[in-house]
């Protein structure tokens, strides 16, 4: 996958540890089962002055399809479940500190789809309008995306990315300085109650947030 | 993994943690 580009160190727009707890309370209080919650930051290019969407932080629930399948056969083909590992042991080895400790047994369990789609999506960003956050925070109103099928159509690679990888529902919400995303293996229809959830939670200014 | 920015460590560092958990209990 592309690499971000490198960012000007800009504004603190906001402070992890609230925004996760902001997740939370989105996610796991919602009647509906959301895999995953990401808030795209909008930043500036430093080398092109543009502005585009980068990683800002996500949090991950997870899903019923991580348990089946790391106990059934996986999805991917075994070259990709050992590739996909191999990049699990690296991350591992650089936020522990390589050859300080031999590696968890969890790093050699199955690495299911969506657990990597959430991680490729560190290394995406979106430039002026492109992709389903992009073309969220460029309108400036929410895309709600929900069946596999729509998602295989989307014109982003993200979502027909996201699509191949089980998901079936993805919501893109603007904000003031960036985009929540929501993704969920489950069908879900829009609702107007995370939609009030995520104004409550999320209706911040870039003074609020810093 | 060595590209990876520092400020993306931190939602790495928590995800390899969660997962940990998630396997464990699984």
């Amino acid at each position: 996958p592309a690499t971000a580009p490198a960012a000007s160190p800009g504004p603190p727009y906001f402070n992890q540890e609230t925004l996760q707890q902001r997740f939370q309370m989105l996610i796991d209080s919602a009647r509906e089962r959301w895999t995953y919650a990401i808030f795209w930051q909008s930043s500036v290019d430093m080398a092109s002055g543009n502005s585009f969407l980068g990683w800002g932080d996500g949090y991950y629930k997870g899903c019923e399809e991580d348990k089946r399948k790391r106990k059934a056969a996986s999805a991917a083909s075994a070259a990709e479940q050992e590739q996909r590992k191999r990049v699990l042991r690296e991350l591992n080895s650089l936020i522990s500190g390589a050859g300080s400790s031999p590696p968890d047994e969890d790093v050699e369990e199955e690495v299911t789809d969506t657990e990597w789609f959430f991680l490729v999506s560190m290394t995406q960003s979106f430039v002026n309008g492109e992709g389903i956050p992009g073309q969220a925070l460029f309108a400036g109103s929410t895309t709600w995306i929900a069946g596999a099928d729509r998602l295989a159509m989307a014109p982003c690679e993200r979502a027909r990315q996201a699509q191949v990888f089980g998901l079936q529902t993805m919501v893109c919400v603007p904000l003031g300085s960036g985009v929540l995303e929501l993704g969920a293996t489950d069908l879900i229809h829009h609702s107007t109650e995370i939609m009030s959830k995520v104004r409550s939670l999320f209706s911040f200014n870039s003074v609020e947030m810093s | 993994p060595r590209a990876v920015p520092q400020a993306r460590k931190a939602s790495l560092a928590r995800f390899l943690e969660k997962r940990k958990e998630r396997v464990s209990s699984a």
